[in-house]
């Protein structure tokens, strides 16, 4: 362990938080997307099988749980609280989210470390968590004002895996022989999809005006 | 690499 990969591992806690906080204290899920949080428990549950068959840490063991938790959490808020779900915009969140999941799967299923059920599967959740965040990007596009802390939550996402980058350089800096060409690809990819968005909230934040991305 | 550094990321 390393403090750019716990920074990134708090990181990502946080922006956690700072979405179930969002939801729980303005009762409110505008410019949420559920299919990301869909998408985001997918890949949760993916990556995490071998919580069923391996032990590394307690701490590992407890991120793994609370980030399962949260995301199902965020879902059924959205999904089921009887004020949050009447604010969800299903018009607006409309990203085909199969035109993510389909792609990921067949890739994992060609690319991989190897040719086993929880090996594809975790394949499938590296790739998939680069793509994830789209329809959540989407929808920020056309909801014009974003609220602010939905705007800090997509920017603690980035921030995390921004985070892993330095995590995956240090490491190979300091670990002779550690190679994850397949986390480090599809890593990268993700953190370049979150430079867009990067850019306007940075220009937001210094202008001191609400954040909105171009459509 | 060892399967502990492979899977020890979340």
């Amino acid at each position: 362990m390393n403090i750019f990969r716990f920074a990134g591992d708090m990181t990502h806690l946080l922006s956690i938080i700072v979405l179930l906080l969002k939801i729980n204290a303005t009762k409110s899920c505008a410019g949420v997307s559920l299919k990301t949080q869909e998408l985001y428990l997918l890949v949760f549950v993916t990556r995490y099988l071998d919580l069923l068959y391996s032990y590394i840490s307690l701490y590992n063991t407890f991120m793994k749980l609370f980030f399962i938790c949260s995301s199902g959490c965020v879902i059924w808020y959205i999904r089921e609280h009887k004020t949050v779900s009447q604010t969800y915009d299903s018009a607006q969140d409309t990203f085909r989210v199969l035109f993510l999941a389909c792609p990921c799967m067949i890739l994992a299923l060609t690319v991989n470390h190897d040719f086993t059920v929880t090996e594809v599967l975790w394949t499938f959740s590296i790739y998939l968590e680069a793509v994830a965040i789209l329809p959540q990007l989407v929808l920020l596009q056309r909801t014009k004002n974003v609220d602010t802390l939905t705007g800090n939550y997509v920017f603690l996402l980035g921030g995390y895996r921004a985070l892993y980058l330095l995590n995956w350089i240090y490491r190979i800096l300091t670990e002779p022989g550690y190679r994850q060409w397949i986390v480090w690809i599809s890593g990268t990819i993700q953190t370049a999809i979150y430079c867009d968005f990067f850019y306007y909230y940075i220009k937001s934040w210094r202008n001191n005006e609400r954040l909105s991305l171009p459509s | 690499s060892s399967i502990f550094s492979r899977k020890d990321e979340l």
